[in-house]
């Protein structure tokens, strides 16, 4: 079963 | 005071149209570079990153930064109305509510200006480090797109895979499953038909077919398009807009539970 992530994780709001 | 003008017009409408679906609303930041976006659609799982450079305006007077926020459904509606062939002027007074759009026919023989509301929007600005990616793959972009409409046909998710052999895109669904290898080829006669594949370590992603879709709107913008994956990172799918900058859609993997 594979899951959708989001961006945040990833790149950090500035 | 800001006053855009760019004689390509229809780049703004097709630029609208590859990112409308994405996006409902969004700021529009407007500074000496040039005429920029940044958005999330709204589950905050892609990103699109849009850059029109000053440079590639015909006249380009920006006094201050300014950030327009708008709905961009609206706005594809107001530029819906200016012709293929038509210049297009983006017009905005110090502390206005509203932005005009001013439409030129080629000789001309009508002007027209648009005026829309603005919208307060508060938006989340991410920062994107520079990355180095595992693997880069350029090809053109009516292939990208084929493929991606193909596939959703079969499946919602898609395995983008690189390795030595190709790029290899597969899917599976209730029907079945389906597998397209696309192999380096640089020895068309154009360069835009070529694809090409710098893999500095295989990479293999999973990504949701639908946003691919949806980025696949921006293939009238160039002929080409560059996917470029990490292991460690949201796969960039990236339009080159000639002369004056890029459309980039961020698209976070879809991983093992």
């Amino acid at each position: 079963e594979v899951k959708q992530v989001g961006l945040f994780p990833f790149f950090e709001q500035v | 005071m800001l006053e855009l003008r760019l004689v390509q017009g229809n780049l703004l409408k097709k630029v609208l149209e590859a990112v409308k679906d994405l996006v409902t609303d969004a700021n529009f930041d407007c500074s000496s570079t040039g005429f920029s976006l940044q958005a999330m659609d709204s589950s905050h799982v892609a990103l699109v990153a849009l850059l029109l450079r000053s440079e590639g305006f015909e006249h380009y007077r920006c006094d201050r930064n300014v950030s327009m926020g708008m709905n961009l459904n609206n706005m594809a509606k107001m530029l819906k109305c200016a012709g293929n062939d038509d210049i297009v002027t983006i017009k905005a007074d110090d502390g206005s509510d509203t932005v005009t759009f001013m439409f030129e026919s080629p000789n001309q023989d009508k002007i027209a200006d648009f005026e829309m509301k603005l919208m307060d929007i508060d938006s989340e600005h991410l920062g994107i480090p520079e990355a180095e990616y595992h693997a880069i793959v350029r090809m053109p972009s009516s292939e990208f797109a084929r493929i991606c409409k193909d596939l959703s046909s079969i499946g919602d998710t898609v395995v983008i895979s690189v390795t030595k052999e190709g790029v290899k895109f597969s899917t599976r669904g209730d029907i079945g499953n389906a597998n397209v290898v696309c192999r380096q080829n640089t020895t068309v006669d154009k360069p835009e038909e070529s694809t090409t594949i710098e893999m500095h370590e295989p990479v293999s992603l999973t990504f949701a077919l639908r946003y691919m879709n949806s980025f696949t709107k921006a293939t009238p913008l160039s002929s080409t398009v560059t996917i470029s994956l990490s292991s460690e990172l949201p796969v960039v799918v990236e339009y080159k807009i000639a002369e004056m900058g890029y459309i980039r859609f961020y698209l976070a993997p879809k991983i093992e539970d």
